[in-house]
């Protein structure tokens, strides 16, 4: 999956994701990544999340909304993530998953669980520019 | 603030990272053709394995894929899921958003509506992806995602049936003991929704 935050100059934030799922999966079966709050969830007031992973695991915590949420009561990116991933690990854990998470004022950072490392890519600025990627550690 | 305009994505997919933060700055597009644009890298890339035709099939050898775009100011939504032969789900994603006023299409019916917006349909299938599957088959259908049925999944490819109550009773089992992992197999860089 690419779970993947956009945002301009003006502060417009967009989220998205495209996948082709688990492999081996149950015909029929879908994921986290389509499923708003889940897979992504954007609010151009506060920021935007997108997640990664296990999703018939991440799909029952709205990690997205909750990471979003948690940049509404006042969280930074990187502790919005942890937050949303923390809840989901009290119950499974085991799982495996990753969030990157970006304010609304271009702040970003990433969490992850039940993977050694989980890498990002950044681009940032109104200039063309190399991607960065970064990994932050589980 | 120099941070924005700014582009993020999961895992090291530069080349769709740096796409859309082009359309960005060079196209000055809005921010949902920079989103469309860089997934839709990812899609004809097959990143990882895990994104766009001939990835992950499922029991039946076949991809299906999903995709979402949300815009943060509107709250507007469009998604497609478990949609099947046709490559270019982030876009058909965004005709949901723009042509609809719907949130969600699945399957078959997702098509169908692709296909009216003008996408063509064709087999998301690839010789890498029917030799994953044939792997698998031969590998007794493991790892798989059933649970609580019989024949065993551990060693069956199925057809499978629920375990009866009385079955559960008459061994002595419990449900928990039945649900032997919670997890789906094998989550990792290459394997992940």
């Amino acid at each position: 999956t690419i779970g993947m935050i956009v945002i301009d100059a003006e502060g417009h934030v967009v989220a998205g994701t495209s996948t082709n799922g688990a492999r081996n999966k149950i015909p029929g079966r879908v994921g986290d990544s389509p499923i708003p709050g889940s897979g992504a969830y954007a609010d151009s007031t506060v920021g935007a999340a997108a997640a990664t992973g296990d999703g018939d695991i991440m799909m029952r915590f709205m990690p997205s909304l909750l990471a979003v949420e948690g940049l509404r009561r006042g969280l930074n990116p990187t502790q919005a993530g942890e937050t949303a991933l923390a809840r989901i690990a009290v119950h499974y854990p085991n799982f495996v998953g990753g969030i990157v998470v970006a304010s609304s004022d271009g702040q970003y950072g990433a969490a992850c669980h039940g993977m050694e490392e989980f890498p990002y890519s950044v681009a940032e600025g109104s200039k063309e520019t190399e991607v960065v990627v970064k990994k932050v550690k589980c | 603030d120099q941070a924005l305009p700014l582009v993020i994505n999961t895992w090291a997919f530069t080349n769709s990272t740096l796409r859309a933060h082009q359309w960005l700055v060079v196209g000055e597009s809005d921010p949902i053709d920079a989103l469309v644009e860089g997934c839709s890298v990812c899609e004809r890339e097959q990143c990882d394995g895990t994104v766009g035709y001939g990835g992950s099939p499922d029991e039946n050898g076949e991809t299906t894929l999903d995709a979402m775009i949300m815009d943060g100011s509107t709250m507007n939504i469009g998604a497609v899921a478990a949609m099947r032969d046709v490559k270019h789900a982030s876009a058909v994603a965004r005709h949901v958003l723009e042509n609809t006023k719907h949130t969600l299409l699945v399957g078959e019916r997702a098509t169908e509506f692709a296909v009216q917006m003008g996408f063509k349909r064709e087999s998301l299938q690839t010789d890498r992806s029917k030799e994953m599957w044939e792997q698998w088959k031969n590998n007794h259908c493991q790892p798989n995602f059933w649970q609580n049925v019989i024949p065993s999944p551990s060693m069956s490819c199925g057809p499978y049936e629920p375990i009866s109550d009385n079955a559960i009773t008459q061994n002595h089992w419990t449900s928990n003991e039945l649900n032997e992992d919670d997890h789906g197999p094998n989550f990792n860089r290459f394997n992940h929704d």
